[in-house]
């Protein structure tokens, strides 16, 4: 049965192509991921692969990986990257150039800002099913607590507290020239 | 089986667990907190080491409030005593507890973030669903899983939990690791004030401009003020104090008048925790009741 399973598997799946992007906005930038649901033989590598855009000025908001380390190789570009240990220490605070690369360890958090020119980069992850946690905007931690808690937490106003929770509403990728009121964020057109 | 369980083989060989006695343990470190008592068991033991677990007790006052944090690995309590409020944030999960009618978005705010009248006015709060948890209940909760837990009993909550620092879910180190999402936390693994082994001094790095930031121990402050200003789309005063610097009360905050949050009345047409025990030990289930 060998024939009929590894030998046939699919080895090859495309993730430079914007038009297949899984996170789209036509002003910050976009974002695709593959994983062993689209390419199964990551399963048995326990890898996969995240590729990102960001135009001139985008920001990729704070968010943490969950059950992987992830290495982020920049491919053209610069960007501004910053990183944040379990104690919040910055420890990675520096523009990743074209051809560099950083391993952002699993849990801290980072932040991605593409400064004067376009950036982007291609990041291995090393689970199969990476997941990420954004802490801002529409699908952030932020959102997922009462406002009451992050009142509390922050000691700041309920008003606060849901500023800090609805001000966002992008979930990935956003345009640091934007208000941020406007909800661009689709799927791309093949 | 990336770090975890080699970690674990590795320890073994250099005779980790070659342990010709074992001792019974106190807690033997103690963060007093505003509103209670987080302690823990030193990690470097020669019995945890062996085991790739840490151990935690949270002794949590009424009206205590255990700030959002989550872990590098997973993670499971039992509660010795008390009943609560567990909230956690799985990513990609929606905000299922909703107060009242609301827009698909939620309020509207316009620029820097003033809201808006119309919908926004109709909005009160909408987030993950929460649950409660009472005395014997084991919680289990998987690695970078946020959470937290607020006290609306009249005695304190005491928590016993087992962190697995060698699962194959943990790809960092075997050092157990709380990474806090707010308050300005000690690290309750940290032995007497002493660093764990291998980790850099506490260097607050220079915030915005150069100045010098006060102490600041959440994720929020490794980043400079004015990325989460733009992140979350606030002014810059609203995104400091997500870094909540110089905030003395450690992980576990009193909430003066107690925490209002979505959800579903604790009793319901005189159903109380002995009932629905009852339904779930006869098969009834605790989601039978449409």
């Amino acid at each position: 049965g060998l024939e009929e399973t590894l030998c046939t598997m699919r080895l090859r799946e495309n993730i430079g192509d914007p038009s297949r992007a899984d996170v789209y906005t036509q002003q910050a930038g976009h974002i695709s991921a593959l994983n062993s649901h689209k390419l199964p033989i990551l399963y048995w590598l326990q890898l996969s692969a995240e590729k990102g855009h960001l135009h001139r000025n985008a920001i990729m908001v704070p968010h943490y990986n969950l059950n992987c380390h992830s290495v982020v190789y920049a491919i053209r570009g610069s960007a501004r990257i910053q990183v944040v240990s379990d104690d919040g220490q910055t420890v990675f605070d520096e523009e990743l150039r074209e051809g560099q690369l950083v391993v952002v360890p699993q849990n801290f958090a980072v932040v991605k800002r593409a400064e004067n020119e376009e950036f982007e980069w291609v990041s291995f992850k090393t689970n199969d099913n990476a997941m990420v946690n954004p802490l801002a905007g529409r699908t952030s931690v932020m959102r997922a607590l009462p406002d009451e808690v992050i009142a509390n937490a922050y000691q700041v106003s309920r008003e606060d507290a849901k500023r800090l929770k609805y001000s966002r509403r992008e979930t990935t990728v956003f345009s640091s020239n934007e208000s941020g009121g406007s909800f661009s964020e689709r799927r791309a057109e093949a | 089986q990336r770090y975890g369980a080699s970690q674990q083989h590795s320890l073994r060989e250099q005779g980790e667990c070659r342990i010709d006695r074992l001792d019974a343990l106190e807690p033997t470190n103690r963060i007093q907190c505003e509103a209670g008592v987080v302690e823990s068991w030193d990690p470097n033991h020669e019995m945890f080491q062996c085991a790739g677990i840490a151990v935690v007790r949270h002794i949590i006052e009424p009206n205590g409030l255990v700030l959002p944090s989550f872990t590098n690995s997973p993670q499971l309590t039992y509660i010795v005593e008390g009943n609560g409020i567990l909230g956690t944030v799985i990513p990609g999960c929606p905000e299922t507890f909703q107060s009242s009618q609301q827009s698909q978005f939620g309020p509207q705010f316009g620029q820097g973030g003033q809201m808006r009248g119309g919908e926004g006015q109709r909005f009160q709060d909408q987030h993950q669903k929460i649950s409660r948890f009472r005395q014997g209940d084991v919680i289990a909760l998987p690695t970078g899983v946020a959470q937290w837990v607020y006290n609306d009993g009249n005695r304190p909550i005491i928590a016993v939990t087992l962190l697995d620092v060698t699962n194959n879910e943990n790809q960092l180190d075997i050092n157990p690791r709380r990474f806090f999402l707010a308050g300005n936390p000690q690290d309750e693994h940290e032995q007497g004030g002493q660093q764990r082994q291998g980790r850099r001094p506490q260097q607050r790095q220079l915030g915005e401009e150069g100045q010098q930031r006060g102490q600041c121990n959440n994720v929020f402050c490794g980043f400079d003020a004015r990325f989460l200003a733009e992140a979350f789309n606030v002014d810059l005063e609203t995104a400091r104090r997500l870094q909540n610097e110089n905030d003395n009360r450690n992980n576990i905050v009193r909430v003066e008048g107690g925490l209002q949050v979505v959800r579903p009345p604790r009793e319901h047409g005189g159903r109380g925790w002995e009932e629905e025990r009852e339904r779930e030990r006869y098969g009834g289930g605790r989601y039978d009741v449409n």
